[in-house]
């Protein structure tokens, strides 16, 4: 299981690299294990944005940390394609060109994997196939409808 | 395989029977503040085996059950279906090859009674989870990003963001 | 010191049980003090959202805990101005009817408390008088920029 | 009295010399992801005497020095300069009523000599806390929401929201 899991790892941190720099336009990030047995230790994530020195993580805005967290998560699914994945209200610390990096993206990886995406966004909800609209006619309970939006791709 | 329906009866907002197709391509759900969006994923983890009310923003679990509105009484139970229909992308487990579609269900009562189901038929939690073994896809899996919780995949600390690795491996 | 306090605390509770209901077009809100000295127990706030049952906090979605958290600070702000509030990105988790609310009643606050708002919302930026813009020309080094609006109010 | 100008210099992102106007009516600090907005929450916070470095999103306070960039050397210190200006809809402390302006301060070197300025004059932070004392201005009040932390006001816990009435009071 050790060997399966620094496979996974050194996987996942091949495709992080190349992912990272396509959603920043430049920079660098590498995922880091730390000392001792690869079973126990921690993972450190690097990155250097572009035009600016390597830092902690900690220094980064909010729309970085989100771009960041967005490109590892990608890379995991790159790695091990997974049916479903939910992603609700992700692009609300975005500005208007991360939001359509982003959308970009979830469109590149729609053809592995079915994403079902929370926004109030507008870009992003012009970047969907389908709206799912959900309201509340009778004050407390949910209703549903759907609105296709008629793309010709 | 691919989520192709879900469906929603006395959970949460969900006072009357809700079904929300989705077919292929990418679907978004939109509706204004405190509509039902996030409960849609809280119900979504809810039938993959989420344990915690807490994690559900409930008190207790019986929170998940719808708990009236001004003109409508409380429900007396909470039922989730969610339906996957075969799809090339991702195979299902070897057992599930020849069904045309799985279904995955739970159900629970006021009383406190509950109860998983597959293909509609009782079973335990562990099956269902035998279902999506491999796929990546459960209840606290990295597959389901809750509101607000984007960051915290980065944000955790080293020990934790090697649960991700894990997972995927 | 308990007299300031319980004065305080009513003036706020009054502010927050009438600035409630405006925010979010009906419903109802007020604040508790725990049981026994005032000077120690904690303050539990109660809401009924419109149509809905009271319920606990927990269960408010995202942006219905933003709007309850601004009636909140605004009635903090009714009951003793300060001379300055800054608000980070405040906006992001809310909806389009729910941004225009916070904007009209931040020009209403604006006559008492000097507002410093940072946004990506295009509808926020539009209600302001004036746009602050923060770039990096020279990758890594943040430089400022004025955008009057010219707003004949 | 309201803040009229900022003034900063070395402190975070802001390598060079920058002058932020704020004329009276609703300002919004706008730009890309990244840019610096939230700095500029961070530098007022540390004039009016942050001491965490960790709730300044750095390790050490030296952190809050630019660090340099890919064309550009690390600063040898920070220094940012609150400018505040009467304004009769809140009056400043009595000692301060006959000054046009008050210029608080605060200037870090990479030796870790630091310094606070009440009018271009070396004070101590108590001096600066007591110009703002009943205003309801501090580097920890309310009247200054962090990026992400809105719901804070709601979510703590009953004795912590206690904090905010004492405040008031
Ligand atoms: N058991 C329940 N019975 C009835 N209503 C419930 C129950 N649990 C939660 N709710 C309601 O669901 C609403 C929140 O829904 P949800 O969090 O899905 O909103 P949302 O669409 O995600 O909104 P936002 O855009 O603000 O994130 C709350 O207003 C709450 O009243
Ligand atoms: N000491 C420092 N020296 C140089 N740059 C720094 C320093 N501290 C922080 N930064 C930079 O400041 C940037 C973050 O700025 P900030 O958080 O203000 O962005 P923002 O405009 O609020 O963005 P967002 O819209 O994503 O919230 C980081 O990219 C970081 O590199
Ligand atoms: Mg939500
Ligand atoms: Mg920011």
């Amino acid at each position: 299981s050790r060997q399966r899991f620094l496979e996974s790892f050194a996987g996942i941190s091949e495709r992080f690299s190349t992912l990272f720099p396509r959603l920043f336009g430049g920079g660098s990030a590498q995922l880091r294990l730390g000392e001792g047995d690869p079973l126990e230790t921690g993972v450190d994530i690097l990155v250097q944005l572009p035009g600016k020195r390597l830092q902690a993580m900690e220094l980064l805005s909010g729309g970085e940390k989100a771009m960041t967290a967005i490109a590892l998560l990608f890379s995991l699914f790159l790695y091990r394609p997974s049916p479903l994945c939910v992603l609700d209200e992700v692009d609300a610390p975005l500005d208007e060109s991360n939001v359509d990096k982003y959308n970009a993206l979830l469109r590149e990886m729609s053809r592995t994997t079915q994403f079902l995406v929370i926004t109030h966004n507008r870009r992003t909800m012009e970047a969907m196939d389908r709206l799912v609209g959900v309201t509340m006619d009778e004050p407390g309970c949910s209703n549903v409808y759907t609105v296709n939006l008629e793309r010709h791709r | 395989m691919r989520l192709a329906r879900l469906e929603i009866n006395g959970f949460k907002s969900f006072a009357n029977r809700t079904v929300l197709d989705l077919p292929d391509g990418l679907n978004a759900i939109v509706g204004p503040n405190g509509c039902g969006k996030s409960n849609v994923v809280d119900a979504i983890r809810w039938v993959l085996g989420e344990q915690s009310a807490r994690s559900l923003r409930g008190r207790s679990m019986e929170d998940v059950i719808f708990a009236g509105s001004q003109n409508r009484a409380p429900a007396g139970l909470a039922e989730v279906t969610l339906v996957f229909e075969q799809d090339d992308r991702s195979p299902p487990p070897v057992a599930y090859l020849n069904y045309p579609e799985i279904r995955v269900s739970r159900v629970l009562h006021r009383d406190g009674a509950s109860e998983y189901r597959l293909m509609n038929l009782p079973c335990r939690l562990k099956d269902i989870v035998d279902v999506f073994s491999g796929t990546g896809l459960g209840s606290r899996s990295y597959a389901i990003i809750e509101q607000g919780k984007i960051a915290y995949l980065i944000a955790a600390r080293p020990d934790e963001r090697r649960m991700l690795f894990e997972e995927a491996a």
